[in-house]
């Protein structure tokens, strides 16, 4: 899975 | 950002501003469970800790500041302001049972074992099972007030919507991440009954009555 870098969802 | 994840959030800021508003025009938190508010500003506390390190973007960060302020604010009205309101017999849900397990998950089920991630994955995992003791509370008391029923109705949809959110970044961004999927799966399955008694009965005109 390519994880998004950092949290952009709330 | 797209609809599904937009018209989420905006559902989800709804949800709290209802049971603000319903809380301090009523002064009074009856059917209104404190153990769901205390896990929420839990879930927002430790989901949120990034709200200073890394910036998204103004709209993410005001979303962030604006949950954790109203989640506060909820238990303050709650436990100090009109603690005489709440409803302590019927608030009896044991969220050990629920803290316990959420804890074991996110230290077992993570991306990453760091302290920020473990604490980003227990507050998805806590999230997804935070409502129970409001529900619990409904079911218990037999019925719910109307805007308790809005409340919930919306705070419902929010992950509801997050999941058609998700399965937008998968098709377009090949973007999808497994423990918000099966978290917001399990909270928007928690709503199931809800949603079924709050379309047939609430839409209707009719009181949210639960059988007993």
């Amino acid at each position: 899975t390519n994880r998004a870098t950092g949290k952009d969802e709330l | 950002m797209n609809i599904f994840r937009l018209l989420g959030d905006v559902s989800h800021l709804l949800a709290i501003i209802i049971l603000l508003l319903k809380i301090w025009k009523t002064r009074s938190c009856a059917g209104i469970s404190g153990k769901s508010q205390l896990l929420f500003a839990l879930t927002y506390t430790t989901r949120y800790l990034d709200l200073v390190t890394n910036f998204v973007s103004v709209y993410n960060t005001f979303m962030k500041v604006v949950f954790l302020a109203a989640s506060y604010a909820t238990i303050w009205l709650i436990y100090m302001k009109f603690r005489a309101t709440y409803d302590q017999n019927h608030d009896t849900f044991r969220i050990e049972f629920l803290l316990l397990p959420v804890t074991i998950l996110s230290l077992v089920a993570n991306h990453e074992f760091t302290l920020i991630e473990i604490l980003w994955t227990w507050s998805i995992y806590l999230e997804a099972v935070a409502i129970l003791p409001q529900l619990f509370m409904v079911s218990k008391t037999g019925e719910a007030e109307s805007i308790t029923s809005h409340y919930l109705f919306a705070l419902g949809s929010y992950r509801g919507l997050y999941i058609l959110n998700w399965i937008y970044r998968y098709y377009m961004e090949s973007y999808y991440d497994l423990i918000a999927i099966f978290a917001g799966i399990l909270q928007t399955v928690l709503y199931c009954d809800f949603f079924y008694l709050y379309i047939t009965k609430v839409l209707r005109g009719q009181r949210l009555q639960l059988p007993a």
